[in-house]
């Protein structure tokens, strides 16, 4: 019975001058921090259940749906652990527009389908040293091992419609990398 | 499936400019510096050198004239100065590909920024992440990033008012009463909720920066826009909050924050339709959700 009442109270909290200017002592930063991010979580549920309802009519159930917050600091639990995954995304304004998220994943090659099966164009490439550091920092080192490149390509959605892919990894008969296409990786100064 | 290419990377040989581009814009790097060099916007046929670097002011803790300190209030650095993150050449690395390519940049140990252009885009990315902030100085230290063009814009430039309308600022001027400059940067700051700009109107070009949360920002000189990203500060301005503006993060090492800066070089007619599709979807991104795919694509199709 997730509602997106939670976030709505927290965000009335936050519309205290302090909570928009930042001017708040610290412990009150975590408590507006705490009540966001709650109310976060309790929406995630709402969005992942609407978004279930409108995607599948068999398939996974709809609470098998999972978002990754932390993705600006390229950190998503299901990206890094599964080889093949499923991409919903829903576009909330009127007209149509690409999106192109960054998604942590632990192998170096992979394929991208759309919702008819057709394969688009992505591209992976290692992970910048600096969002190795800040997973590290968040996660640990040994769980922020898990991935080592990230994985990007468009998502076009039309105007308040939404869009399915899959992604796939791709592999040798030994299991190594086995890439559509290649990025080209130069080191001007170190 | 990449290939670093290590081209002497210690030497001081001169070194070739580096660019990105796309269908629609040219993003050139200096070689030998790093830094960003100029923009194109190929279609609309414009260009302007523009460089960009990180500059931290320091803040005051009040002079004996007048006591007040910089904090979570007040913005108020102890000189006009700004000092360079790293003024030596910084670490550069290109990644070239179909989708996009970025050009990643060190420019310290606690800076570092990602310049990306995507296929199709007309606005260049900017992903900075930044901290911790040292403790190496008593003064705090105020970051900013800085863009420098040779666009000719007398002193005027333009920020939003809460997402909304766009406000004109002309440098050292209110439109309502005399100013008295006492404080010749922290006078010039205004909000940046969403984005400034500057316009060169004798050559018909705007630059434009869209943030992704709200900062300070000003235009210092002609051409120029700053933004600050991070404050660490370690006095309280006696304004009410009682704390230096000095978080050390739930890991106690000083805070990190990464954000991004879309910039967009395009004519003054033509830049609010350049710029306004990206500030929807900063403003309202587009909800994902993943799911584990336990069969292969064409069955699941």
């Amino acid at each position: 019975l997730a509602n997106s009442e939670q976030l709505n109270l927290a965000v009335a909290v936050l519309q205290h001058h302090d909570g928009v200017s930042g001017t708040s002592k610290q412990h009150v930063a975590y408590d507006y921090a705490r009540r966001v991010s709650e109310g976060l979580s309790e929406c995630e549920t709402v969005i992942n259940r609407a978004l279930g309802d409108l995607t599948f009519v068999s398939g996974p159930s709809v609470t098998e749906f999972v978002q990754c917050p932390l993705l600006n600091v390229s950190i998503c639990a299901m990206s890094e652990t599964s080889a093949n995954f499923t991409l919903v995304v829903y576009n909330p304004v009127g007209f149509a527009r690409a999106h192109l998220p960054r998604f942590p994943v632990p192998f170096g090659s992979y394929a991208v389908y759309d919702e008819k099966g057709l394969v688009i164009p992505s591209q992976v490439v290692s992970m910048p040293f600096e969002t190795q550091r800040l997973r590290a920092e968040i996660l640990g080192e040994e769980a922020a091992a898990a991935a080592n490149y990230l994985l990007v390509f468009a998502v076009p959605t039309t105007g308040f419609g939404f869009a399915t892919y899959f992604v796939n990894r791709t592999s040798g008969p030994n299991g190594e990398d086995v890439a559509l296409e290649t990025a080209a990786v130069e080191k001007i100064r170190s | 499936a990449e290939e670093f290419i290590d081209t002497g990377a210690e030497s001081f040989a001169p070194k070739a400019d580096v660019t990105m581009e796309n269908q629609n814009v040219i993003v050139t790097f200096d070689g030998n510096t790093g830094r960003l060099k100029s923009l194109t916007n190929k279609i609309s046929q414009i260009s302007s050198a523009v460089t960009q670097d990180f500059f931290y002011y320091n803040s005051s803790w009040g002079t004996s004239d007048d006591e007040q300190a910089s904090g979570a209030y007040i913005f108020r650095p102890n000189r006009t100065a700004v000092f360079p993150v790293n003024a030596a050449p910084i670490g550069v690395t290109v990644v070239r590909g179909s989708v996009f390519q970025e050009v990643r940049q060190v420019f310290s140990n606690w800076v570092t920024q990602i310049v990306r252009l995507y296929d199709g885009d007309n606005d260049v990315e900017f992903e900075y992440t930044i901290g911790p902030i040292p403790y190496d100085i008593p003064e705090g230290k105020e970051v900013i990033t800085r863009f420098s063009s040779d666009l000719a814009s007398g002193g005027t430039f333009y920020t939003d008012a809460n997402g909304r309308e766009m406000q004109r600022r002309d440098l050292n001027y209110r439109p309502t009463w005399k100013l008295n400059v006492t404080e010749p940067v922290a006078g010039n700051y205004y909000p940046v909720n969403s984005r400034i700009h500057t316009i060169d109107k004798t050559n018909n070009r705007q630059l434009s920066i869209l943030t992704d949360r709200s900062m300070g920002g000003s235009s210092l000189a002609d051409g120029q826009l700053e933004l600050m990203v991070h404050r660490r500060l370690f006095y309280d301005d006696s304004r009410g909050v009682g704390e230096p503006l000095n978080e050390t993060g739930l890991l106690g090492t000083g805070l990190v924050i990464r954000g991004i800066m879309y910039v967009t070089l395009e004519t003054a007619a033509l830049s609010p339709r350049a710029v306004h599709p990206s500030a929807v979807l900063i403003a309202h991104p587009v909800a994902m959700a993943l799911a584990p795919l336990s069969t292969d694509v064409a069955t699941y199709v």
